[in-house]
C-alpha cells in the first residue's frame, strides 16, 4: 500500500484559496445555527388592546435555525436527536431532521378587561420562550 | 405505518364531525362555557374577533389595577417575584346595580349605608378565593381626620331570585382607617373575606350586600377634638376585589415552579418512584448514564 500512502499524501487536504479556519468552520458550526429570536408584537396590531389593557408590548419570542448533526453535547438534546439524524441522513430521508423547537419558558403577566367590564389581573404559564434546543 | 395510517384515520373521523367546533373540544367537561376557562388567547384565536364588545370598565377601577399591574409586573409583562406565590389571579368588579341610600347621621359618625350588587359570572369554577376586600378610591382629599376608627356594618343578602331576602344577623368589623396616601390617590380597603368565601365556595354567581360605616376619633390621637361629631362622607360605592388560585394548567403556579427550581435533582427521583426503576435496573441505569458522561 505504500503507493496509494504517498498518493494520499500528495493530494492537497484542502483547496489552496480556502484557509484551514474557513474549511473546519463549515463542520463545526452550522452558518444559521439554531437560536432564540425576537418578534415584539404590540396588541394593537391584533386590534386585541381593546381588552388587553397590559403589557402593551409582548415578545413571545420563537425558535428558528438548522440543527447541527453532533447535538447531543450544545443542546441539551437527547440521544435520540442523534440516532434521528443518522436515520434521515443514512437510512430514510422521509423521516426528518430534528427540529429547532422551545424547550423553556416563562409566564406572563395580563391586564385585561371582561365583556362585563369587570378587570383581571392574571399570570399565564408558558407565554414566552426561553430557551431553545433540537429535537 | 399500518398503525399509523390507522391513527390518522381515527383524527380524520374526529375531524369530520360536523357540530365538533375546535374550539369546541376545549371546552370544560361539564359543557358549560365558562368566559373565564379558555385562556382569552385561545377564544380569541378561535372566534377570530378581537374579543367580543366589553364594556367600560370604571375609570377609578381601571387606574387602580394598572397601577397594581406596575407593582406586580415588568414593562415586558414578566411577573416579578416580590409578592406572595399564592394567588396568580386579581379580579375587580365594580357594583352593577347601586340601591337605595339610607341617609347618614353626622352625630353618631355613621355614613350613609349603601347597597351593593356584584356579578361573579366571570370567577371561573377553577378560580379559588384566598382574600376579597371592599375598596374604596379617592381622587381627592377626603373629609377624614387623619386617624379614625370604624366599625364597618355588612349585610349580606340573598339573590333577588329568592323571594324572601333572608337579611343574615348583621356582622361588623372594626378596621383601623390607616390609608395609603399614594402621590394624589388615596385608598382603603375593607377585609370581607370572610362573610363571603362560603358565597364563592357555593360558586354564587352574584353577590348583593349593604355595608355602612360609624366612625369615632381615635382618642389617642386627637383627645380635644373627641366630642366634636365629624362628617363622614365616603366617595362612590366600593369596588369588590378579589384575590384568586388560578388552579388551571394555564396558569402561571409559581410555587409550584419555586419548589422545582429548590431541588432540581429531587423532583425528577421524585417523579421516578421507586416502582419505576426497581434497585437492580436503577444501579445499571445509573453506571449507563456515567459512562455515557464520560
Amino acid at each position: 500500500g505504500q503507493e496509494t500512502v504517498s498518493l494520499a499524501l500528495n493530494k492537497p487536504l484542502v483547496p489552496a484559496s480556502l484557509n484551514l479556519s474557513e474549511y473546519f468552520k463549515q463542520f463545526l458550526f452550522p452558518q444559521h445555527e439554531c437560536e432564540l429570536h425576537d418578534y415584539r408584537l404590540s396588541f394593537s396590531q391584533l386590534k386585541w388592546d381593546n381588552w388587553i389593557v397590559a403589557p402593551h408590548r409582548y415578545n413571545p419570542r420563537y425558535c428558528k435555525g438548522d440543527c447541527p448533526r453532533a447535538v447531543g453535547h450544545r443542546y441539551g438534546s437527547p440521544v435520540h436527536t442523534m440516532v434521528q439524524n443518522i436515520i434521515h441522513e443514512k437510512l430514510d430521508s422521509s423521516v426528518p431532521r430534528p427540529s429547532c423547537v422551545p424547550a423553556k419558558y416563562s409566564p406572563l403577566s395580563v391586564l385585561t378587561i371582561e365583556p362585563d367590564g369587570s378587570i383581571a389581573y392574571k399570570e399565564y404559564e408558558d407565554m414566552i420562550a426561553t430557551k431553545c434546543t433540537c429535537r | 405505518t399500518q398503525a399509523s395510517r390507522g391513527e390518522t384515520q381515527i383524527a380524520a373521523g374526529a375531524e369530520l364531525e360536523p357540530e365538533a367546533e375546535p374550539w369546541s373540544l376545549l371546552q370544560p367537561l361539564d359543557g358549560r362555557d365558562r368566559p373565564g376557562f379558555l385562556s382569552p388567547f385561545f377564544k380569541v384565536l378561535y372566534d377570530g374577533r378581537g374579543g367580543t364588545p366589553r364594556l367600560q370598565p370604571d375609570s377609578r377601577a381601571l387606574r387602580y389595577m394598572k397601577r397594581l399591574y406596575k407593582a406586580y409586573a415588568t414593562k415586558e409583562g414578566i411577573p416579578k417575584s416580590n409578592r406572595s406565590p399564592l394567588y396568580n389571579t386579581v379580579r375587580l368588579f365594580t357594583s352593577c346595580a347601586q340601591h337605595k341610600q339610607a341617609p347618614g347621621d353626622p352625630a353618631t359618625g355613621s355614613a350613609p349605608s349603601v347597597d351593593l350588587l356584584f356579578n361573579l359570572d366571570h370567577v371561573t369554577a377553577v378560580e379559588n378565593l384566598l382574600k376579597s376586600v371592599l375598596l374604596y378610591t379617592f381622587s381627592n382629599s377626603i373629609s377624614f381626620p387623619s386617624a379614625a376608627q370604624c366599625v364597618c356594618t355588612l349585610v349580606i343578602k340573598q339573590p333577588e331570585f329568592s323571594s324572601r331576602t333572608l337579611q343574615r344577623a348583621p356582622s361588623s368589623y372594626t378596621f383601623n382607617t390607616e390609608f395609603e396616601f399614594k402621590k394624589k390617590y388615596k385608598w382603603f380597603e375593607v377585609d370581607v373575606t370572610t362573610p363571603l368565601r362560603p358565597l364563592m365556595a357555593s360558586h354564587q354567581r352574584s353577590i348583593h350586600m349593604s355595608v355602612n360605616f360609624t366612625c369615632t376619633r381615635d382618642q389617642r390621637q386627637d383627645p380635644p377634638a373627641q366630642d366634636r361629631p365629624f362628617n363622614v362622607t365616603l366617595p362612590g360605592p366600593p369596588s369588590l376585589l378579589l384575590y384568586l388560585n388560578d388552579t388551571s394548567a394555564q396558569a402561571y403556579h409559581r410555587w409550584y415552579s419555586l419548589r422545582n427550581q429548590r431541588r432540581p435533582s429531587l423532583s425528577t427521583d421524585h417523579n421516578r418512584g421507586p416502582s419505576a426503576c426497581p434497585k437492580g435496573e436503577g444501579s445499571a441505569e445509573g453506571v449507563r448514564s456515567s459512562r455515557h458522561r464520560r
